[in-house]
């Protein structure tokens, strides 16, 4: 059973197929409107910019990404969409107030090591997970 | 970062204030399991040569670095094993003792472990000290035995506990590695006191020699060959961040 959506506010796009229409095969629905699909794309996150150089050693930054574009039926394998989320995007074509489209997000992260000193000018070498964004997917 | 239409050229964009900044900042250390930003003492001018501690760490950060893209592969370095922690100590008191030729001499070192966290597993602890060639002891075998000072007493020896055995040429130089983790789980009982390493060094007659005659280097070595620990530990899982 599907429950009401609270707060939310239908969303003001020309790219949403009516309930009772399911898109055809030449629709572009996907990349339609010149939206990127779901994708990685570059977030760097520079410790010297931040003026940190002074306590961490190394690295001077590291690659973050992040994750940012259309999860919209249907959902292509590069999209790397769970089942679930095929499912979802399906009924939020029937249902586009009820149901949002599935979120673009990171599906596999990886660590990152940092070297830095403490307080104490101690050296500390601490590898820090789920920091990198190594693919992104339709969840 | 959201799915909306981006704003057309030419919009001004909105900059961070200076508490914006101080408060992402405060929220990224929180990510690097910081309380807050480390303040290191800068060394003198005259001192700034790359100092032991440093190199050995940087060239295990970059095995680390080198193994943190793929989280299920073995690790490419055996010194690090699953070991998500490292840190190194160098904040030590050094004490010898070399009195008369009847007493044993020995070197000790004290660490303060106050800054090893909580909740972490030791996996590995090690103490490397720099060895030179011996002039005095020429082509004997030495014999380096590492003990943890349990208690001290005042009227008597200091209680130890025996850590680590190892043999090696009066002639041999580099870096000794001692093995100290069986020191850890103490650490844990006694987190307030200083952390106590003692030297001996015997030839092969049983004779005690003083750590210093032998080639160990103590504190007043160069920078590049200064005495430090090191210890390796898995990461307990982080607690839940407080909400903001």
């Amino acid at each position: 059973a599907l429950r009401p959506l609270k707060r939310r506010q239908p969303k003001r796009t020309n790219e949403l197929p009516q309930p009772n229409k399911l898109p055809g095969i030449f629709d572009a629905v996907h990349g339609s409107n010149g939206r990127q699909v779901c994708r990685r794309h570059e977030l760097y996150v520079s410790f010297r910019d931040l003026g940190w150089l002074d306590w961490v050693i190394a690295p001077q930054g590291y690659s973050a990404y992040y994750c940012e574009g259309e999860c919209s039926f249907p959902l292509d394998s590069c999209m790397n969409a769970t089942n679930h989320a095929i499912l979802q995007s399906l009924v939020h074509l029937m249902k586009p107030d009820a149901v949002p489209k599935a979120c673009c997000a990171p599906t596999k992260l990886s660590a990152t090591s940092v070297l830095y000193y403490d307080s104490s000018n101690n050296v500390i070498l601490r590898k820090h997970r789920n920091m990198v964004v190594k693919a992104c997917g339709c969840h | 970062g959201g799915p909306g239409p981006r704003p057309p050229p030419g919009c001004p964009q909105r900059r961070l204030g200076a508490r914006e900044r101080r408060d992402m900042q405060r929220e990224i250390l929180a990510v690097l399991g910081l309380p807050g930003r480390p303040r290191p003492r800068a060394p003198p001018a005259a001192s700034r040569l790359p100092a032991s501690a440093p190199l050995f760490m940087l060239d295990l950060y970059r095995a680390m670095a080198s193994d943190d893209d793929d989280d299920d592969a073995g690790p490419p370095e055996r010194r690090l094993g699953r070991a998500d922690l490292v840190m190194s100590f160098v904040n030590m008191v050094e004490r010898d003792h070399v009195l008369g030729r009847q007493e044993p001499h020995w070197k000790e070192f004290l660490f303060d472990l106050t800054q090893i966290p909580a909740g972490e597993a030791v996996t590995a602890a090690e103490f490397r000290i720099y060895k030179e060639p011996s002039t005095q002891l020429v082509n004997r075998t030495l014999h380096v035995s590492t003990f943890q000072v349990v208690q001290e007493h005042s009227n008597r020896e200091s209680d130890l506990f025996f850590l680590d055995l190892q043999t090696l040429q009066a002639g041999d130089e580099g870096w000794l590695v001692l093995d100290v983790t069986a020191a850890s789980d103490r650490w844990l009982l006694s987190r307030h006191k200083d952390l106590g390493l003692r030297l001996y060094v015997e030839t092969e007659d049983g004779l005690s020699v003083d750590p210093g005659r032998a080639g160990l280097l103590g504190q007043r070595a160069p920078r590049s060959r200064r005495p430090f620990m090191v210890t390796f530990f898995r990461a307990s899982p982080s607690p839940g961040r407080a909400p903001r």
